[in-house]
């Protein structure tokens, strides 16, 4: 899995 | 966050307790289409595989948490415990025809061709269409219960505060996503005529019933 991934909504 | 974003997720959070509730009170998912809630669940799944990965924060966890946990529960009183009430016939609509074209669409347009974005992008994606099994099942049989169009409002509602809740961010953050934008005007179009029925009917009091 990829470290950098963020999404903050949903 | 802004208040559009605040709202939109505790409406999409109004959707989903309204359709578990409605199910698990009458006993019954009649009306419902099964195959849209496997389409919510995959999305959930899909798009929340960063619980694994990173914390953002702890409204962020809980959210998807109750997402996800609500959305299987969903798919498991429907095809499980009141198999018996669901009206299979009636829920006709060919996902392939959905889930194929967005997997494509997935690895070909993307942020990064990475699997965690690949799968957050199809779930960007399916989420735009999931509905439509359950539109479709509407348009089918000319009609629904007054608390499914109660789901569909706010379930709608949610994706159309995401799109105010970008326009702020884009002004005082300069934060947009073009992915998530355009899927969630998709998203938000397919709702309009819904939108339409409900406040000139539902909101009157009628039920919402299609001309044959």
């Amino acid at each position: 899995l990829d470290d950098d991934f963020e999404k903050d909504e949903l | 966050m802004n208040i559009f974003r605040g709202i939109a997720d505790f409406s999409h959070l109004a959707a989903i307790i309204i359709l578990l509730h409605k199910i698990w009170k009458s006993r019954s998912c009649a009306g419902i289409s099964g195959k849209s809630q496997i389409l919510f669940a995959i999305v959930f799944t899909t798009r929340y595989l960063d619980l694994l990965t990173s914390f953002i924060s702890l409204y962020n966890t809980s959210m998807k948490v109750i997402y996800i946990s609500c959305s299987y529960a969903t798919v498991y009183l429907i095809y499980m415990k009141f198999r018996a009430t669901y009206d299979g016939n009636h829920d006709s609509f060919r996902v392939e025809f959905l889930v194929v074209p967005v997997g494509g669409l997935a690895v070909l347009i993307n942020h990064d061709f990475a699997l965690l974005e690949i799968l957050w992008t199809f779930s960007i994606y399916l989420e735009s269409v999931a509905i439509l099994p359950q539109l479709f099942m509407i348009s089918k049989t000319g009609e629904a219960e007054t608390i499914t169009t109660h789901y569909l409002f706010c379930l709608g509602l949610y994706r159309a505060l995401y799109l105010f809740n970008w326009i702020w961010r884009f002004y005082f953050e300069g934060f947009f996503d073009m992915i998530a934008i355009v899927a969630g005007l998709v998203q938000t179009v397919l709702y309009c005529d819904f939108f339409y029925l409900y406040v000139t009917k539902v909101l009157k009091g009628k039920k919402l019933s299609l001309p044959a």
